[in-house]
């Protein structure tokens, strides 16, 4: 018996929101850690790996570890019948070949409960080295959002070029180029609004647009987002999965295979 | 010009 109650049910709908467009299908890894998934789209250019830790529900079960197939279109439109103030409970009978999602008012005045179908999935699972990067950078997960969706403007590229100076995001295409700089935040009264740059070696690589702003569907989860790049490595963009009270339920990172010279 | 890699080149299968 597996089973997790999620009172900021929330959370849960906006996670949907953040892989759905990127992966068609995916197997959720449930064990006594909590809920995982991880899965590359269907071109092998990106990965997702997300968490949903077990003691950041409200309640958990999971007698035995098991994986559920499952269609993330279909998740995300069920999820998507649930209210923002909704109590979420996952539920899957061992061995079973459906998925229950329970939604309750936060007044328990309207319960409804959605069965879904699960699917046969033969996943295979990439092994992500622990790996120390040359540069990250913490910024407002807003601010990623509009730099990669106005330098798409521009070209299908960007070119982040990470310095002790700070971090230039640059595009070009047929009507011209774009560049963004940001400056490290000398002083924030905000933590969630400063940008900084933990910088080991200055590194310069150049990504795909179109998947960045796959990630950013992400945003909702969490006020900062990080990037972290080494040459010639994939860049890990991590968004935290943070509750009201700013504790953490898990993450959502994904993996982007960098452009390179032939 | 720069071409798109894959993932499956730097990550093994686990």
């Amino acid at each position: 018996m597996f089973e997790a109650r999620l009172v900021e049910g929330s959370l849960l709908k906006k996670v949907m929101e953040s892989i759905k467009d990127l992966l068609n299908e995916a197997s959720w890894d449930c064990s006594g850690n909590g809920m995982c998934l991880q899965a590359m789209d269907s071109s092998h250019v990106a990965l997702v790996s997300l968490m949903l830790k077990s003691d950041g529900f409200e309640n958990y079960r999971c007698d035995r570890s098991i994986s559920l197939g499952i269609n993330l279109a279909s998740m995300s439109k069920i999820l998507k019948c649930a209210s923002n103030d909704d109590i979420i409970t996952i539920r899957a009978e061992d061995d079973a070949d459906a998925i229950t999602f329970m939604f309750e008012s936060p007044k328990q005045d309207r319960v409804s409960d959605y069965e879904m179908k699960l699917m046969n999935l033969d996943t295979e699972h990439l092994g992500i080295p622990d790996t120390e990067y040359a540069c990250v950078i913490k910024m407002p997960s807003g601010e990623f959002s509009r730099i990669c969706r106005d330098l798409s403007v521009l070209g299908d590229s960007v070119i982040i070029c990470c310095t002790k100076d700070g971090v230039r995001f640059s595009a070009k295409g047929d009507l011209g180029n774009g560049n963004i700089k940001l400056a490290q935040s000398a002083n924030v009264d905000k933590e969630e609004e400063a940008v900084v740059v933990d910088m080991r070696e200055a590194v310069t690589l150049t990504f795909s647009l179109r998947y960045l702003n796959f990630f950013t569907k992400a945003a909702p989860l969490s006020s900062q987002v990080s990037l972290s790049m080494s040459e010639d490595v994939p860049l890990m963009v991590e968004y935290k999965i943070n509750d009201k009270e700013g504790d953490s339920k898990g993450y959502v990172r994904y993996y982007l295979a960098p452009k390179i010279e032939d | 010009v720069k071409n798109q890699s894959t993932l499956t080149s730097f990550f093994k299968k686990a």
